[in-house]
């Protein structure tokens, strides 16, 4: 992982924020990526369970929503909500053409987003955010056939 | 004899070979003692041994149900007296309690009087 | 894309987010 970790550093996928036909805005291909490259490290505030409890209610309550927050593991989550690089703006679809690991590079845990299959250039880089189930729905706008219809 | 618990606390924090010391590093959590009082009156003391720069403690009584990873006084289960300023806290809420907080070398008497319920 | 976060810094790498002492508060007087 350190060995590709770090030509991710250096083969920085060429990736351009646009027009999203899914929502809003989202993250698109600016060169060809082969199946199962590192993408993008999804980067931002390294924050304790309960501190991220205490900024999803207050993001809530400020209209933010909490889904820049990334859980890494039962002691860390990540926060790219005021913090963060472009792996943010990535969207959600029910069929991704990338999915989200976590990687132990020198003792640190790392969230990275790596492509499943070929992707073109333009095409809109996305992955299942696995998102946990809750009542109150965020629906899902990823339009691919066998959409679920919720992100959460 | 009462001593620092070494499950019902937060795993991050230190406890001592002794058992009576506790060291917290990143952002507040809580440990509790092995006994827990039910009724009358109970009494403890803590000597605050070492209080590096910034560094600060919350002090008090909580039931088995408070969350161990925030503060003492961070939930209804749970009421503390804090070495800043001596606000004290319950729910998260401070409130003036005395003026000036305490700090390394000062001995800390905590104590409670919970009524016998028939 | 700065632009749809206004006050959003953009890093390079997490960032280790140093608690405050009173994190958890929700009044302090």
């Amino acid at each position: 992982d350190l060995v590709k970790f770090n030509q991710l550093q250096f083969r920085k996928k060429q990736l351009k924020f646009a027009r999203s036909r899914i929502h809003d805005w989202g993250l698109f291909a600016l060169e060809p990526i082969a199946a199962d490259e590192m993408v993008i490290e999804y980067v931002g505030q390294m924050i304790r369970p309960v501190v991220a409890d205490l900024r999803e209610k207050k993001y809530n309550e400020m209209g933010i929503g909490s889904s820049y927050l990334f859980r890494v593991d039962f002691e860390t989550i990540i926060d790219a909500t005021k913090c963060g690089n472009l792996a943010r703006f990535i969207n959600h679809s029910c069929n991704p053409n990338c999915y989200a690991k976590v990687i132990t590079v020198e003792g640190q845990k790392k969230i990275v987003i790596y492509s499943k299959q070929p992707i073109d250039i333009d095409e809109e880089i996305t992955y299942d955010y696995k998102f946990p189930i809750e009542d109150e729905k965020i629906a899902c706008l990823c339009g691919a056939p066998q959409c679920r219809g919720y992100l959460n | 004899s009462v001593l620092v618990a070494m499950h019902d606390r937060a795993p991050q924090l230190k406890v001592c070979e002794d058992r009576l010391t506790v060291t917290g590093e990143r952002g507040y959590c809580m440990a509790r003692a092995t006994h827990g009082a039910h009724y009358g009156s109970w009494f403890y003391e803590i000597k605050i041994t070492d209080m590096p720069d910034g560094s600060h403690v919350r002090l008090g009584w909580s039931q088995e149900l408070g969350n161990l990873q925030g503060p003492c006084g961070y939930d209804k289960f749970s009421y503390a007296w804090r070495s800043r300023k001596g606000t004290r806290f319950h729910e998260s809420i401070g409130k003036h309690f005395t003026d000036g907080g305490y700090g390394q070398g000062d001995v800390i008497g905590m104590l409670i009087v919970l009524p016998k319920d028939d | 894309w700065s632009a749809f976060a206004p006050d959003f810094k953009e890093l390079d790498e997490n960032v280790e987010y140093e608690e405050r002492e009173s994190e958890f508060d929700v009044q302090d007087d």
